[in-house]
């Protein structure tokens, strides 16, 4: 299970989310994708949004069950969407120190029928976020490459190790580039430093920025569906198979 | 006084505070720019972050007044830091329904020491955006030119009318395009969709994407600073006019 996942905003957080689990489906695995952002970007880039449907809210107050919520995605993928009532949970204050479970006992059912579970989580440090730290055994951190993207890591960081040290937990961190420019030296310094705090933890694929990316979900398309030749898809397709490898940059 | 808000991650609400802030300083109006994002970019990009300095939440809670977390940032323009204890504010769950107002309360006598008064917020819809809407007369939205920027910006104006309607509040919104690629047909697209969701909403500036608007908070200064001929500095100029003489796009 995999925690998408970077309080920074807009770093490609969703767009990794939604690109990587179709990447991995069309490679044969199982998928299922979870959208735990209010804002529903995933479940819209998926062209999945209805009116009114259950989602993580129902699913993580224990309304519903997970076959109540999960949706056929694609091919060898699911999606459980946002939902209309996901705001409520990001506010939650009763329930006390349980609230950060919720998410992982959902799903301690449905998750051995996947390979890979990937959580789009949204840009906060709130019990969202908390709840996809505590479920997951992994973090993928997307990283843009500009200044405030270190300065959001090292925060990320900061956190991590606070909930980790006082819960005992030990999850594995990566990171993947995304909105690479490869002409930018700034892009280049940054991905210089990323690479010299996490030795071997950066995947070895950076996402390059490319319009087709940000054209997709308006078309509730993934990139592979929208424009198979595109860098985009290239990039993702790559970044696949480097995390099926685990195959970091040296 | 006026909120630069969007829940949308990244769309360039930090890099349009901190350099319209200046570009309005530097004609001479006084200024007060607010960190209200515990991830404090805001003060970093000022060159600004102490490594332990009272800031909006000491403020906010009473504990400190506005004379001591003011800091002179530049000619004309003074910074109140986030401080480092802003995330707990955040999940502030007493005080009930008058926590909403604690930055306006906290505000009240220095407000009419400036011309304006620039609050940088953070990507969520929680109670530190809350505090800026009830504070401020105007909301400036950053809009990036892309398919998730128009779902972000649908969800804030739900929002907006949520509270808004509750509290009788009636307060002023103008959107100005950031990080506007002119080539993209993408954005080009956005751009009109916008325009007619917002007739004479639209400010007629639009900051274009530019290396030295991602560079210049690295080096702790603004674009003026940084490199006063590039595009950044030229738009930042221009919108500080379209505000000053309420220039919007027809
Ligand atoms: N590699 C890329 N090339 C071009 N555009 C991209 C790329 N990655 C993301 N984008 C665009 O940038 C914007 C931000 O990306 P995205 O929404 O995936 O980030 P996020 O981290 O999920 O944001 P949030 O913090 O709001 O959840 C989107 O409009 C997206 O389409
Ligand atoms: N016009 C632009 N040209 C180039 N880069 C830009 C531009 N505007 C913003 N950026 C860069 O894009 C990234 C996101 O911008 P910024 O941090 O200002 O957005 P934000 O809305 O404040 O993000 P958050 O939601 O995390 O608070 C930053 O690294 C910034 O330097
Ligand atoms: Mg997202
Ligand atoms: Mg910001």
């Amino acid at each position: 299970m995999i925690a998408v996942m970077n309080q920074k905003g807009g770093v490609g957080k969703t767009t990794t989310t939604m690109n990587l689990s179709h990447a991995l489906a069309q490679t044969g695995q199982r998928v299922l994708a979870i959208d735990l952002d209010p804002q529903a970007h995933l479940t819209a880039g998926f062209g999945l949004v209805r009116r009114s449907q259950p989602g993580m809210a129902e699913l993580m107050l224990g309304e519903k069950s997970a076959d109540e919520v999960i949706v056929l995605a694609r091919d060898n993928m699911d999606l459980i969407p946002a939902g209309d009532r996901l705001g409520e949970l990001e506010h939650l204050t009763d329930g006390g120190s349980k609230r950060g479970w919720l998410l992982r006992d959902s799903l301690q059912d449905v998750a051995e029928e996947y390979d890979y579970i990937l959580i789009d989580c949204p840009p906060s440090s709130g019990i969202l976020g908390m709840n996809a730290l505590l479920a997951a055994k992994e973090v993928l951190i997307p990283v843009s490459g500009d200044f405030f993207a270190l300065q959001g890591l090292a925060r990320l960081m900061g956190i991590f190790q606070h909930i980790e040290s006082s819960l005992n937990l030990n999850t594995e961190k990566w990171v993947v580039l995304t909105r690479f420019q490869e002409r930018r030296r700034l892009a280049k310094d940054v991905r210089e430093k990323i690479m010299s705090y996490f030795p071997k933890r950066v995947y070895r694929t950076a996402i390059r920025e490319a319009v087709a990316l940000a054209e997709s979900p308006g078309f509730g398309q993934t990139i592979f569906e929208y424009q198979a030749s595109s860098n985009g898809a290239k990039d993702y397709k790559e970044l696949a198979k480097d995390i099926l490898k685990g195959k970091a940059m040296h």
